[in-house]
């Protein structure tokens, strides 16, 4: 996946059932961002991977206050590009038990 | 604690922790 400076990471162990997952999420290049960046530190949150959409959950991080608007397309990116990741993951774990 | 936690008016809670050193990008 592209180096967006935003990493996302799984919070728990995937037992590739659950559908809602928690992540982590936390800056590693401030650079990256257009905006000004206020250092929260890692933030934690759970996702549902058959029914949400990263860019929504990026958006209510810039209504939270942890981004500015401006960055909302590169945390969305960075959120889509892990859960893509996970899905992937579970789907070859799946085909290669069968 | 250093944890805080933001609840979005949508439900989502945020837990805000701090990152995990080890895993800090090397500059």
């Amino acid at each position: 996946a592209e180096d967006t400076g935003v990493r996302v990471e799984l919070n728990e162990e995937d037992d590739g059932k659950k559908s809602s997952i928690a992540l982590k999420l936390w800056v590693e290049d401030t650079k990256k961002l257009k905006g000004k960046y206020k250092d929260t530190g890692a933030i934690e949150f759970s996702f549902d991977l058959e029914n949400e959409v990263a860019e929504v959950v990026a958006q209510e991080m810039v209504e939270s206050g942890f981004f500015l608007d401006c960055d909302v397309k590169i945390v969305g990116k960075s959120i889509r590009d892990r859960v893509a990741l996970i899905k992937w993951r579970r789907e070859r774990t799946v085909s290669s038990g069968n | 604690s250093a944890t805080a936690q933001v609840v979005h008016s949508a439900g989502r809670r945020f837990i805000v922790s701090p990152v995990p050193e080890a895993r800090l990008k090397e500059q």
